[in-house]
């Protein structure tokens, strides 16, 4: 199946 | 201090019903200009975004900005208590330590109260950018959470791809296959509210998504319609908009990739 991302890969950590 | 008067506790029972299987504590900050909620998933692949602005409150005052850590079991709680026509008052003083809610009936015959521990979270909070998407579909919540519900049983993963004319909701499973198509159009339900599909495309697109997050996400009670917000590669955003400007809950939510 398709591997899951997390949101860290796309949005900065304020 | 906060006080805030919401005119139907029934909005925050919705609201905590909604994410309450997505994140079990998280901080609720609180200012002059309304309250906001920002949190993961722990396995950091969702992000619920809760915004409430005081205009919507029927009374609303935060006179210094206090961060509110809730356990969403314990406030679970507390709002089951709550009539769906009764109002709500929450009050909390500067120190940030306890929050008060008292309901209250339509006719004001019943006055309950519950005082509710706050804690400190050590929360992670990400910059979300203002992105202009490729895909906006706007559509009836009900019709979302149907598509969502038929086809969480044929698989783990929703691909949904959209093009002008269309949008294309599909699962593939290990037996079977599935997909809903939607097409622009304009219906009048049962309230005699007019229903729309709006499809807006500026790139095709197509992406997957955990279909056991779509599920959790698809929520009819929460808004009549939902805004899905679509981009290859990016994390697609589930948008719903309170009545009477009282704000927005939105779903962020990441990707699957080879």
């Amino acid at each position: 199946g398709l591997a899951q991302t997390q949101l860290v890969n796309f949005f900065k950590i304020q | 201090m906060l006080e805030g008067r919401l005119t139907h506790a029934s909005t925050l029972k919705k609201i905590v019903e909604a994410v309450k299987d997505v994140i079990s504590e998280a901080n609720f900050d609180c200012n002059d200009s309304g309250i906001t909620l920002q949190c993961m998933d722990s396995g950091h692949v969702a992000l619920v975004l809760l915004q409430l602005n005081s205009d919507g409150f029927e009374d609303y005052r935060c006179d210094r900005n206090i961060t509110l850590g809730i356990n969403f079991a314990a406030l679970t709680k507390v709002l089951k208590c709550a009539a769906n026509d009764d109002s709500l008052t929450l009050k909390a003083d500067d120190s940030g330590d306890r929050l008060n809610f008292v309901f209250e009936s339509q006719k004001g015959d019943r006055v309950s109260e519950f005082d509710m521990k706050l804690m400190t979270i050590d929360a992670e909070l990400l910059s979300i950018p203002d992105n202009d998407y490729d895909v906006t579909i706007k559509m009836s919540s009900a019709e979302f959470s149907r598509i969502c519900k038929d086809l969480a049983n044929f698989g783990e993963t929703m691909n949904i791809s959209a093009d002008k004319e269309s949008v294309r909701f599909g699962v593939e499973g290990d037996v079977s296959a599935a997909s809903v198509v939607l097409r622009p159009n304009e219906t009048i339900d049962e309230d005699e509210k007019i229903v729309s599909t709006s499809i807006m495309v500026k790139k095709e697109t197509n992406v997957n998504l955990s279909m056991k997050f779509l599920k959790t996400f698809a929520n009819s009670s929460l808004a009549g319609s939902v805004t899905l917000e679509l981009q290859d590669d990016i994390p697609c955003l589930i948008k719903y908009v309170f009545p009477n400007d009282l704000g927005v809950l939105c779903f962020y939510l990441a990707p699957k990739g080879d």
